[in-house]
C-alpha cells in the first residue's frame, strides 16, 4: 500500500508553520 | 482578505501517529508512576506544535527521559511490542550534552515520524533518550532482536542520519540481555 514519508529538509521547513 | 493556499491550513498527515513520553526520576515513587505521556499527534505540524513548546533535552536534569513511541507502545522493555527487541545505543560523552544531544535527538525524531527507515518502518518501535551525569543515551527503539538484516540497515541508516563518524561504532542490544545483565552493560548483539 501506499506509505506517508517526509523528506528532512521539508519537515524543517514546517517548523514555523502557523 | 487573504487568500492562503491551502498548504498552509492543511495539517500534513504522519504514517503512524506517535506519542512524546516523560521520565522524572523521583526515587519516591514507582517506576511506572515517574513515566508520563505528554501527548500524541499525527500531523507534522503538531510535532512542531509539541517540540517548539517543551524544554529541550539538553536542559533536563540528570535522571530524565524523554521517549517517542508509535502510539500504543509504551517506553519500556516489557511492553508486549519492545520485549523481543532491542535498542541501537549511541552513548555521548559529557561534552556532547551541549554540542551534539539536542541536534541527535531532532534528528532521530525526524526519522521517526518522517519515515526514513522506508519498508522497515514496521521494525520500529520509538525512540529514548536518558540525560545521566554518567553519560547521556539515545536509544532507537526496535521490535524483534531476530531479525538481523533489518536490525543492522536501521543501524546502518541511523548512524547516517545523525552524521556519525565511520571509525566510531555503535551497537546494538537485545533488551532481554539488558534486562538480565549482570555488569552495567550488555552485549552487543550488532554492531555498525
Amino acid at each position: 500500500g501506499t506509505r506517508i514519508f517526509y523528506e528532512r529538509a521539508f519537515l524543517m521547513q514546517c517548523r514555523e508553520s502557523p | 482578505q487573504q487568500i492562503v493556499s491551502p498548504d498552509m491550513l492543511i495539517k500534513h498527515p504522519l504514517q503512524n501517529r506517535w506519542a512524546m513520553w516523560f521520565f522524572k526520576n523521583d526515587k519516591s515513587k514507582e517506576w511506572t508512576a515517574n513515566l508520563k505521556l505528554i501527548t500524541a499527534f499525527d500531523t507534522v505540524e503538531d510535532f512542531w506544535g509539541l517540540y517548539n513548546h517543551i524544554q529541550k533535552a539538553s536542559r533536563l536534569p540528570s535522571g530524565c527521559d524523554y521517549s517517542l513511541f508509535k502510539d500504543g507502545i509504551q517506553p519500556m522493555w516489557e511492553d508486549a511490542s519492545n520485549k523481543n527487541g532491542g535498542r541501537w545505543l549511541v552513548n555521548l560523552n559529557k561534552n556532547q550534552r551541549q554540542t551534539e544531544l539536542d541536534n541527535f535527538w531532532l534528528e532521530t525524531l525526524l526519522c521517526l515520524i518522517g519515515e526514513a527507515f522506508d519498508d522497515l518502518t514496521d521494525d520500529i518501535c520509538g525512540a529514548t533518550i536518558n540525560i545521566r551525569n554518567k553519560g547521556d543515551k539515545l536509544g532507537l527503539w526496535t521490535r524483534d532482536a531476530r531479525r538481523g538484516d533489518a536490525t543492522l540497515q536501521i543501524g546502518k541508516k541511523l548512524k547516517e542520519r545523525l552524521k556519525i563518524p565511520q571509525k566510531i561504532g555503535i551497537g546494538f542490544q537485545a533488551h532481554s540481555d539488558t534486562a538480565t545483565k549482570a555488569g552495567s552493560t550488555a552485549r552487543d548483539r550488532y554492531r555498525v
